[in-house]
């Protein structure tokens, strides 16, 4: 499904230069479920941005189910990304102007979907979180823990075959959080792709894989099941 | 220090009344070392809120330090909050144009103290988080929990004795998070009184006292310790 091949990233910050990624190879195949873990600041977000078509790396090859990734133009990456990714940001990236509901709607309107059957979709995804009495708030009179829902519904809506979470239960008490560990088991067993960047061991050991991210390289990639 | 009485906190949206805390009763003395937990959306932050003069209770008593502060005006509020307390925000909150220098520097321009001097506190305060080649990079520069921790520095640059921390490891790996818990316990240890919003038990024991808010109502307040 997904195969990085000598991933680098940099930045430039005035005379500085930033390795964000200094050389990553990594091989996803379909349906598997992954946790990457590693110290803030070593390059997990950066990565997940790459796999997830919202970046572009500096050098490297990026193939996806057999597609040259890092040579598409934004329009071919944008339509790449909106038919097979869903993307939970770590700092959630809600439309502030927009409730609840109509942030999780947005994904539907680029599919062609009339806005009546947009708006049951949305609400089912919302229901699955728990926010139905929250629907018409905007992000601003939402707590912390109920904007990381709204963006997991919203990063769910158009049923992508490439789930991938960036702290997905930072806010979350462990009660919500295991509700929503508990979506991500499920839709892994219907067959996704789940890819969770974690801090924390008990969200990590839902995945059969763990990759260890250290200063821009992979420092380990452990099977731990064979789900 | 610190006593709430019957606090009571209400938002309209549209004609529902949203209760986030319906009457909260809590009586914290200085020197304090205390963590709150619960579910997503129970009033943790709402009620830390109120406690950082952040925002004003819709009914009930707030005593801080003998002085009646529900009934403060903007001003007076701002300049209370300014002095007393530091604030860690759920969504850090730190302004998208200036660095993280400049962010840490915030605090200290309210305080009347030199440019230079300024400089070398904010410096210090970065360098106490891990953060110096990070200094002059902007927050969208920055990994989330890297900006969490400029939040952190920028709270603490005050060297205020109300410390209000809201999920403050919530984006940080293990080792970086016991880096900053060992902060707040410093801190509480030079006697200043320390308030943590936490998911993670891990974090909460580090505190003596363990709060536990459920649908805007305190359900438990629990001496762990005795400190
Ligand atoms: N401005 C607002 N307008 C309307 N409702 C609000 C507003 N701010 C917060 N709320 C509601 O008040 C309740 C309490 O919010 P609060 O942010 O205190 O929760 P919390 O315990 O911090 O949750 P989390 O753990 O998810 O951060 C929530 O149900 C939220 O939807
Ligand atoms: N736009 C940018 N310009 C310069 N440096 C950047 C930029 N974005 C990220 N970085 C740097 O790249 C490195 C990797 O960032 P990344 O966000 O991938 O880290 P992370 O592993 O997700 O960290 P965290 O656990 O704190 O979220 C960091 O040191 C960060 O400062
Ligand atoms: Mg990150
Ligand atoms: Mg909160």
């Amino acid at each position: 499904l997904i195969n990085l091949k000598d991933i680098v990233k940099t930045y430039q910050i005035g005379t500085v230069e930033v390795q964000a990624l200094r050389g990553v190879d990594i091989l996803i195949h379909s349906n598997e479920y992954i946790s990457i873990m590693g110290p803030s600041g070593s390059g997990k977000s950066t990565l997940m941005n790459i796999i997830g078509c919202l970046d572009t790396p500096t050098s490297g090859i990026y193939e996806l189910e057999g597609e040259l990734v890092h040579t598409m133009d934004d329009n071919k990456l944008a339509e790449v990304r909106n038919r097979k990714v869903g993307f939970v940001f770590q700092t959630f990236n809600l439309l502030p102007r927009a409730t609840a509901l109509h942030n999780v709607e947005l994904p539907l309107i680029y599919s062609g979907i009339s806005a009546a059957k947009r708006k049951v979709i949305a609400e089912d995804a919302i229901e699955k979180v728990g926010l139905t009495d929250r629907m018409h708030h905007r992000p601003s009179e939402l707590s912390g823990g109920q904007r990381q829902r709204v963006a997991i519904a919203r990063a769910l809506v158009n049923n992508p075959s490439l789930i991938l979470a960036d702290e997905p239960t930072g806010n979350l008490d462990s009660t919500t959080g295991k509700e929503i560990m508990a979506i991500f088991d499920d839709l892994h067993n219907a067959g996704n792709t789940i890819i969770l960047i974690t801090h924390e061991k008990i969200v990590a050991d839902h995945a059969d894989r763990i990759v260890h991210i250290l200063d821009g390289h992979i420092a380990e990639d452990i099977q731990v099941k064979n789900n």
